[in-house]
């Protein structure tokens, strides 16, 4: 049996939305330490890794590990019909071939139920190596999605330099060109407007525009965002869901021919 | 120029 329970429907709605644009489907391995996701998009350009402890839900038993094969599409037709602050509980049985998510309303009296058919999907894992990143970058997770989307005006493809001064973005092409500096922030008012390097050695790499603003629709939930760079190696960007897990996204870099 | 990486090409599949 497994079953799991968030008290608001709303950071489930969120993190499908921050992972149905890359992939078509994936699989939840749940286990008693959580639920895990972790599924390149049809290229193998990206990937997404989503981690949810169970200590952050509400309440959670996983009796026997399961994973469930899901169509995003169809689950989030099913995350339409609940409200926000309705209750949702994630339940399969142990080799079920479906799952229910069951919605409460939170005086109670409302309760809908959808069954949703699971799928056999052929995964594939990839061994992630820890790596001790040269630049990582924290910064208000709105203000990457802005510069990303304002760079993907001029270009497929854009340049993120990293030094001790701080992160530049850049992008050119027919219109012109654009470059988006940010500096280290000396004092903020809130913790979630800072900007931060840990810099070793500086970076410079390119990526697709198209990934990086796929990647900035998790902002809604997590205030900051950390970008992990190293010499050829994939870009990590992470946003931390709190008290619950976190999502990040792996993304190769452009390479010279 | 440059070409678009691909994962599986830094990763290793298990």
């Amino acid at each position: 049996m497994f079953e799991a329970r968030l008290i608001s429907a709303t950071i489930l709605k969120k993190i499908l939305d921050a992972i149905k644009d890359l992939l078509n489907e994936g699989t939840f391995d749940c286990s008693d330490s959580g639920i895990q996701l972790q599924a390149m998009d049809n290229s193998h350009v990206s990937l997404v890794s989503l981690t949810l402890r169970s200590d952050g839900f509400d309440k959670f038993r996983c009796d026997r590990n399961i994973s469930m094969g899901m169509n995003l599409g169809s689950m989030a037709k099913i995350l339409k019909c609940a409200n926000n602050d309705d209750t949702v509980t994630i339940k399969a049985q142990d080799n079920a071939d479906t799952v229910t998510f069951m919605f409460e309303s939170p005086n109670h009296e409302k309760v809908s139920d959808y069954e949703m058919k699971l799928m056999n999907l052929d995964q594939e894992h990839l061994g992630i190596p820890e790596t001790d990143y040269s630049c990582v970058v924290r910064m208000p997770s709105m203000e990457f999605a802005r510069i990303c989307r304002d760079l993907a005006q001029f270009s497929e493809s854009m340049l993120i330099c990293c030094t001790k001064e701080g992160v530049k973005f850049s992008a050119s092409g027919d219109v012109g060109s654009a470059n988006v500096k940010l500096a280290q922030t000396s004092s903020v008012d809130k913790e979630e407007e800072a900007v931060s390097i840990e810099m070793q050695e500086p970076v410079t790499l390119t990526f697709a525009c198209r990934y990086l603003n796929a990647f900035t629709k998790a902002s809604p939930l997590s205030g900051q965002v950390q970008l992990s760079m190293s010499a050829d190696v994939p870009l990590v960007v992470e946003y931390r869901i709190q008290d619950l897990g976190h999502i990040r996204y792996y993304l190769a870099p452009k390479i010279e021919d | 120029s440059q070409t678009q990486g691909r994962l599986d090409s830094f990763f290793k599949v298990l």
